[in-house]
């Protein structure tokens, strides 16, 4: 039990460092255990440095580093435990329109191994997916849903 | 395996019957504030088993049937069917399609089928087990749970890694 | 003292309706005290109806409605308790671009009694504001302020 | 009464001294994640007067003097100074120009400044007590706290109405 913690933790480990790299441009991130003799209950303490950055407490990271960690960690543990679909709802919120092309860029590396369901309100992915579901209410309270084929948008 | 349809009548802000198709690759759900983008993601969640009527921003859980708006009446049960593609047999079952179904009535009552036959949830939660799907796995992220990964507590986090180890 | 803060809730509860029908363009929004008989100790609570819909509890509602709802609520309080200028940091993240622009209209209506200043990723407060300000990293992780006037903007 | 100018000198990732100069109306301050932006609406809170580390993302009040970078040495101390047009005579003070100053040195020693004349903490939260800005009041708006406005429990709203009140 403890060697195949230690084992799944390190490879969440490697792939979260290489995949923060992939998103961040640069810099590096890593899990670590804060109680090393106590593997199997011990907390576990994130530790990153965005590019050019001194290696800082993860407080003082701004809202849309904080978000963009997140995601690059919740990679790092799809990539370990695949799911062959996700709903993701508005996960990209806090980022930057720069960063939501890299973060809509990453995904579409992915989409071979898994389906996305990406609920949004940025261009940045929009304009990264296959297709488009639009949902209104026209009727006040009743919720309608209308597909966008993407081949549509260009008309 | 990939997710062919979702399937909803009664569930929410979505009062008729209404069916999403998806492909493989990435699709976007998009709309105004309140339209019912995130009453999707709950639709999933509630479907594949969730039980806490909190996750699902409800109160009690039959804050999830269409309670009905000030023009329309509100309706006495709600269904969700996932239609699953699993050519590849991902899922430990005989179908090439799958079609998990839950049902809520007002009066309490809930029902849970595989293909159109009756069955418990246990056997929901039992063809999902290692394929990372569910509501326990990070398949689903709610809106404005992506920053509860880095969560404050050193203790909380371990969660993640447990899950996943 | 009694006397005061009901007198001071009664005004809050009518200005919070009449902001929130001008941001949703309808519906209603009203306070309450969860213990009338104990005004001093009782707890608030916040029940709103957007436009067409039934009244619901408030964790039903969306997560942009919330952010328009927490945006109301801080108008009524900040005309019944003007400040001379106020620091928004991105108040308007979670909203769609249309209730952005209801949001960014509203506030030039108020810019006569306030200063804003509004810390923002979004173009359509951007676009209703008189000047604006750039922040970057030339030098990894060291700020620089750059004014970008808006008449320069234009340019 | 209105504020005219900030100045930030070696406050969190602003190394150099910094000027924002400001008019009336609205002013959007703009840039990608990580720029500095809410650094400066973290700079006027604390020289404000506010007190808690926490409240301005450190763990203890060193954290918000410039901690270097990979290519720049860290600094010595930090000062942040606001510029209020005070020719409506809003605040209580005989001057039409009003300065607020504060200082923190790596060695813990904090000073405060009104119009370059040392004073207290309590002198600054006595200048602005009744005009809605400070670190307690509705004026500034940090990143994500806006739902807490709406906060869960119905005793904590209360803070909100007694405030106002
Ligand atoms: N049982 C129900 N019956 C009718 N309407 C409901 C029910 N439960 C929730 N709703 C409505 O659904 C709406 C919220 O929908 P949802 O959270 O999906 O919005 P959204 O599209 O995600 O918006 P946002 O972009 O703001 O996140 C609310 O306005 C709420 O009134
Ligand atoms: N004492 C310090 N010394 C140097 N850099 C610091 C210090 N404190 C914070 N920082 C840096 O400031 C950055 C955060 O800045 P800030 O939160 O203002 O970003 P932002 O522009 O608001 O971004 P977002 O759009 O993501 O909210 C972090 O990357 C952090 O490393
Ligand atoms: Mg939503
Ligand atoms: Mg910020």
């Amino acid at each position: 039990m403890k060697k195949v913690f230690i084992e799944k933790f390190e490879i969440i480990n490697n792939k979260f460092d290489r995949v923060f790299k992939e998103l961040f441009e640069g810099g590096r991130a890593r899990i670590e255990l804060v109680d090393g003799d106590d593997v199997l209950e011990s907390g576990v303490d994130i530790i990153v440095q965005p590019p050019g950055k001194k290696l800082q407490n993860m407080m003082l990271l701004s809202g849309g580093e904080k978000a963009f960690t997140a995601i690059a960690l919740l990679f790092a543990i799809l990539e370990l435990n695949p799911s062959p679909f996700c709903i993701f709802d508005e996960i990209e919120a806090a980022l930057d329109d720069a960063n939501v092309i890299r973060f809509a860029e990453y995904i579409n590396s992915y989409k071979e191994k898994t389906q996305f369901i990406l609920i949004t309100h940025r261009k940045g992915s929009m304009e990264h997916s296959d297709s488009l579901y639009g949902v209104t209410m026209q009727e006040h309270g009743v919720s309608k849903v209308v597909s966008m084929k993407m081949s549509d948008q260009e008309g | 395996m990939h997710l062919k349809r979702i399937e909803l009548q009664g569930f929410k802000s979505f009062a008729g019957k209404t069916v999403l198709e998806f492909d493989k690759g990435i699709t976007c759900v998009v709309g105004p504030n309140g339209s019912g983008k995130s009453n999707i993601a709950d639709a999933v969640r509630w479907v594949l088993g969730e039980q806490s009527a909190k996750q699902l921003r409800g109160s009690k859980m039959l804050d999830v049937i269409f309670a009905g708006t000030q023009f329309r009446k509100s309706v006495g049960f709600t269904e969700v069917s996932l239609v699953i593609d699993n050519e590849d047999q991902a899922l430990p079952i005989e179908y090439t399609e799958v079609v998990i179904t839950r049902r809520l009535y007002r009066n309490g009552d809930s029902e849970y089928y595989i293909n159109n036959n009756t069955c418990r949830l246990k056997d929901i939660t039992g063809l999902f087990l290692d394929t990372g799907i569910g509501k326990e796995g990070y398949s689903i992220i709610g809106q404005g749970q992506i920053h509860e990964i880095l969560s404050a507590k050193s203790e909380d986090r371990r969660g993640i890694f447990e899950e996943a180890a």
